[in-house]
């Protein structure tokens, strides 16, 4: 369709400026709720001392997530989308002016809690990593597989309440890989911190090999 | 835009043919993994003996949840979207000659899950039903509103959950009642059963009262 391809024009633009900027970009998705805002407060509490970061923030409403943000004392955007369910490559240009990204290591995008449109719109990105919570149910990759196809990463949260649901790991593992062979899993509990550091210097070694 | 309301004409055509035939029907939806085909799976045990239901069942792929329906023993149609993120009046006419209304006292569409577009599209319903599970958070009123404003009754899931999540319950009454002072609130529990008696005897009432 036209809105794809003209969005990709303007991501692809984005990326230009990241990549002169050498700013690793990743596009956070996941359901409403699944841990992406908490998992950045965990990311840029432990990072924070080796890398500068930078996100931006995506809502349909309110600031509550930016807040949250820069309340850990690095550089935050919120985007309001009023109504629309997924941040593009318009949105993310819009906040250029915010950011000096001559001074950012790593710049995480935060999108609106959704687990099919987000998945299918460029910002720029270098890679989309996703999170998928375990009280979501074991289902979800045959369920909605785009977004396990496209990202190059997954996060499975919440494990610390694996013990009070109907939920499998091994079977959310073996879906997953069979809809994306390439994609790298890491078990996480953003409330316990179980998991964290590997996916942390995972994040780490890529902000790395940018620079 | 010309899409919704062309979708509004068919969702007319299609609450028609619902009224003709005394068939409730209510749009169900919430984010993936909130409880609706659990939710469902448990309304049918409980009153299938007093109303005949029928469902149907809106997802990107896959036929589990229809599969799990069918295995209670009532009609369950599957819809595939291959791709787009909510059910629409055209999908739901597209299954009527898959079931006989003359017989039904109740149809539940569950919609994909999506707490943002599903809210946007009329499908021909009585009145739309939301589930938030407490997992998700207490700040999702605020945040998501357009669903909460659109429905009649929320269902506020996985309430045996609460002792290890942080959120507030009457954070999510206050929220809610803020944007839509009418919702009608049901704290459940799929999993313990807790609150759904409540909940399904406010539906039956609704059932009957349209015969
Ligand atoms: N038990 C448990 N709760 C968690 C974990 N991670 C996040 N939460 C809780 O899950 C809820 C939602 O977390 P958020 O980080 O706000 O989720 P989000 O994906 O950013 O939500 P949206 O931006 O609204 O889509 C909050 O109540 C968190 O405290 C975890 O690992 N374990
Ligand atoms: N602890 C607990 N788990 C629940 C409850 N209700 C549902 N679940 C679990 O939540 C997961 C998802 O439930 P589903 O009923 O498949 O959710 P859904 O909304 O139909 O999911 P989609 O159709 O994929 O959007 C499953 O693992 C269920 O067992 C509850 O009240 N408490
Ligand atoms: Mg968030
Ligand atoms: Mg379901």
């Amino acid at each position: 369709r036209d809105i794809l391809e003209a969005n990709d024009r303007i991501a692809e633009q984005n990326r230009e400026i990241f990549n002169q900027n050498r700013v690793l970009v990743i596009n956070l998705m996941s359901s409403p709720g699944a841990g992406k805002t908490t998992l950045l407060e965990k990311a840029i509490d432990a990072l924070k001392n080796d890398i500068h970061i930078g996100v931006i923030e995506g809502d349909i409403e309110t600031t509550r997530d930016a807040e949250r943000i820069a309340a850990k004392g690095v550089p935050a955007v919120q985007i309001n989308t009023k109504g629309a369910c997924h941040l593009d490559g318009n949105m993310i240009r819009d906040t250029f002016n915010e950011f000096n990204f001559a001074e950012l290591d790593l710049l995480v995008v935060e999108n609106v809690g959704n687990l099919v449109c987000p998945a299918e719109f460029k910002i720029g990105e270098d890679f989309k990593v996703m999170i998928l919570s375990v009280t979501e149910g074991d289902d979800k990759p045959g369920k909605y597989p785009l977004m396990f196809h496209e990202s190059k990463v997954l996060l499975v949260n919440k494990i610390d309440l694996l013990p009070y649901v109907d939920c499998s790991m091994e079977k959310i593992r073996e879906d997953a890989l069979k809809i994306n062979p390439e994609i790298v899993i890491f078990p996480v509990s953003c409330k316990t911190g179980e998991g964290l550091d590997a996916w942390f210097s995972w994040l780490k070694e890529k902000v790395k090999g940018k620079k």
